[in-house]
């Protein structure tokens, strides 16, 4: 089974842990001459499989396609990280919904001027800086009592919410900054460190000291 | 470098002040 | 079992939606004195259920408590709905997540401004058509061999995207801008005449003249 992205793509590492856990053997194309990012996701052979051209796509050895990284996690794992009851699925697709309409565009507005791929603007990054201590202070608050977010095991909740936070934890989110929400980091720490997270982020560093925007 | 991928990645960088808006019309048109 | 939102709120028209395709009874509280938007979700009581303070939200009559429309469509619709093979959930999955990072934002770049809720930015506006023009494109090319999205029968993707479409439908996809994608115009009717849809949705007027900017 087939997994064409770019490398060190975080949405794709939602897939790779998911697999991880159910075992799923996926083959990854993230560079010439199997995948070029912007040329291969782009011929029409690729475009007839994934219409909307985007990475992460998969494909099964079956020929079955998707994209979008969330249909592909929801894929490639098992039961378990999908909630095994009606109420444990539910609450693993909010904390999915969560993460992509609440943290993707205030960690990528903080984050990327920090890697010089965005051009760097106070205001914005001033509001992104507040809205990702509204969203850790959910997480903490929820987290206060659990291990993980949704039942008593990882599920596809703290696999997405782990890997939007990644660039947070890496780039920005420095001791001082964190240390308010010990429970979200506690949790943080102790995905990271299950040797499923591990197969695929390997060793994550937290930061040490904010990245400032790279001029 | 990997990093200049995560250019490419789609991201609604203005969600925030569209969600803002459309709170506070609603917030308005049930006053 | 209930469900809070402030009326004619899309996102929650998909929960309704799916309700009565699986027979789940819903209250809805959105007018006061049983809901007021922006005061009734400020408060300690509610947050203490919906940390995030957003609606839609929902509470079953046993107590449970999910937030986020997709996880709440989710929840009250039933195996149908949701995708009864691996390959069928995740194509759902997969055009549920399709609508909210792909159609959301141009849509309402679109037609919030027609509807007087953000300034009109012309610029942003071409962008935002040409968008949606790539958007039904790629619908239109799908659903040029299927009835509906995924599999033979309604899905969550087709309520999903319907819901997700609505307001452009209504708002600005006049006749001459719609007239290039029969096939997702053929598929949209369709599904706004299936009783369910229309229990919930009412009549849905096709728009004949696109908006303008209200300003």
């Amino acid at each position: 089974q087939t997994l064409y992205t770019y490398p060190e793509n975080w949405r794709a590492f939602k897939a790779l842990i998911a697999a991880q856990y159910s075992g799923a053997k996926i083959k990854v194309l993230s560079t010439p001459p199997q995948f070029h990012f912007g040329q291969t996701n782009k011929t029409p052979e690729f475009l007839k499989k994934f219409p909307v051209g985007k990475v992460p796509a998969f494909e099964g050895d079956d020929g079955f396609c998707v994209f979008e990284s969330n249909a592909i996690a929801h894929y490639v794992g098992n039961d378990e990280l999908r909630g095994s009851t009606k109420e444990a699925a539910a609450q693993i697709i909010q904390w999915v919904s969560f993460a992509d309409s609440d943290i993707v565009p205030p960690a990528s507005t903080w984050v990327f001027p920090t890697l010089g791929i965005m051009h760097y603007n106070k205001q914005a990054t001033e509001y992104a800086k507040e809205e990702v201590k509204r969203i850790l202070g959910v997480l903490d608050s929820h987290l206060k009592t659990r291990t993980f977010l949704v039942g008593e095991r990882v599920t596809l909740a703290d696999i997405t919410v782990v890997c939007t936070l990644l660039w947070l934890y890496k780039q920005v989110l420095e001791p001082s900054f964190r240390q308010p929400y010990d429970n979200v980091n506690r949790w943080f720490v102790t995905c990271i460190n299950q040797p499923q997270f591990k197969a695929v982020l390997g060793e994550v560093k937290l930061c040490e000291k904010m990245a400032q925007f790279d001029a | 470098m990997a990093v200049n991928f995560l250019m490419h990645d789609k991201v609604w960088f203005d969600k925030f002040k569209y969600d803002d808006a459309e709170r506070k019309y609603y917030e308005h048109m049930n006053g």
